[in-house]
């Protein structure tokens, strides 16, 4: 999946199986991604675990689970809030859209979060405060999580590389007219930036992930993907400046890390 | 490592005057399953703590004499209180529970942070 971490990096990750997006004394939350195409590198969010640790008097443990084509609007012991202390309304869900939407409120820890289904994957969004972001056990060993870290290198994927190849490989192929091995409803690389253009005038890297993920999957569901991340984005970043992210050109430094615009 | 969390969790539901998980009690799975969950969460901080090693092979012990499931709830299913009208939140709340409500008490209101993950 596209991941934009807590330091406003934006990476393409491969991360294929279950891997922890955030974990300190609060909160886990651990997403489990697949291929989208069977033995693709490019892998998308097929389930998703958040645990609300249980917190003085008030939130019990909770534990939520969305999966492919089911996004419930209830924790997993069918509870909608903190459970029976006194302070149990301060961890509530609420359900959007039916199926497509639902937000997490967790006032105790001043934390809001956001679950989608779009097509058939599950996107995820978060506001936290610093102070809970650090909040882990013993400080030096700071969870290695990809909210936090970001992917480790070996899992990046480089978009500038892959769009260069695919733009060439297709002048190439066209010259000779040959036709390209490509996923079902295949995108040139004109047909996906214009559909991604149609929900992401600006051609940030919500827009770059928008025309990677047509190329790679030839699922028109993607563009949604990429739309409601970055209606997410504007929702829950607290600095409205940073809200487009734009891709770093290469003498900057290496692989797909981006800077702030 | 918080091990003596877990275990005193479990034993404040299982032992006492009037426990809630009795040991011949269904509720006494439950709160197995609770103190497995509990010591898996502290797996990471507690490599090598001989209280954690041993709760753990506890827990299996217990498991399998009272032929406990590993899967099921970790909680004793609870009455949910009537629903209280539509206000948004018990006034009677405590303060410690609303975070931006403790914060601005001591200090400026806090920075606010983001991650998000989507597409492929």
């Amino acid at each position: 999946p596209h991941l934009r971490t807590f330091s406003d990096t934006f990476q393409t990750c491969m991360v294929q199986g279950a891997w922890p997006l955030i974990d300190n004394n609060y909160l886990n939350v651990q997403v489990t991604n697949t291929p989208v195409v069977p033995g693709s590198i490019a892998t998308a969010t097929s389930k998703l675990t958040i645990i609300f640790k249980s917190f003085q008097e008030c939130v019990d443990q909770k534990v939520y689970q969305a999966e492919m084509d089911e996004l419930p609007a209830a924790f997993a012991d069918g509870s909608k809030n903190g459970g029976d202390k006194h302070g149990a309304n301060s961890l509530k869900i609420t359900e959007k859209v039916s199926g497509q939407h639902i937000e997490i409120q967790a006032k105790y820890i001043g934390t809001t979060i956001v679950v989608r289904q779009v097509g058939r994957y599950l996107t995820f969004a978060v506001r936290m405060p610093e102070e809970v972001v650090k909040a882990v056990e013993d400080g030096d060993n700071q969870g290695l999580y990809l909210c936090l870290r970001g992917c480790p290198l070996n899992q990046q994927i480089d978009f500038q590389a892959f769009h260069s190849t695919s733009q060439s490989t297709e002048n190439r192929v066209r010259r000779k007219g040959l036709s390209l091995p490509s996923p079902p409803e295949a995108f040139t690389y004109e047909m996906a930036t214009a559909k991604c253009r149609e929900k992401l005038p600006v051609e940030d890297l919500y827009f770059q992930s928008c025309v990677f993920d047509l190329l790679t999957t030839g699922d028109v569901n993607f563009t949604l993907a990429a739309y409601y991340a970055f209606e997410d984005v504007k929702v829950l970043h607290s600095d409205k400046e940073k809200v487009h992210l734009y891709e770093r050109t290469r003498e900057f430094g290496p692989g797909n890390e981006a800077a702030s615009e | 490592c918080r091990i003596m969390k877990c275990n005193s969790e479990f034993l404040a539901a299982t032992s006492g005057p009037h426990p809630q998980a009795a040991e011949e009690a269904p509720e006494f799975c439950t709160a197995l399953r609770a103190y497995a969950h509990c010591t898996h969460h502290t797996a990471r901080a507690c490599r090598g703590d001989l209280f954690y090693h041993s709760a753990v092979h506890g827990i299996d012990d217990l498991m399998a004499q009272h032929n406990c499931s590993k899967d099921g709830p970790t909680a004793p299913p609870r009455l949910r209180p009537p629903p209280r009208g539509d206000s948004q939140e018990r006034s009677d709340s405590p303060e410690i529970c609303h975070y931006e409500k403790s914060f601005h008490k001591h200090a400026p209101a806090p920075n606010y942070t983001h991650c998000g993950l989507f597409g492929d």
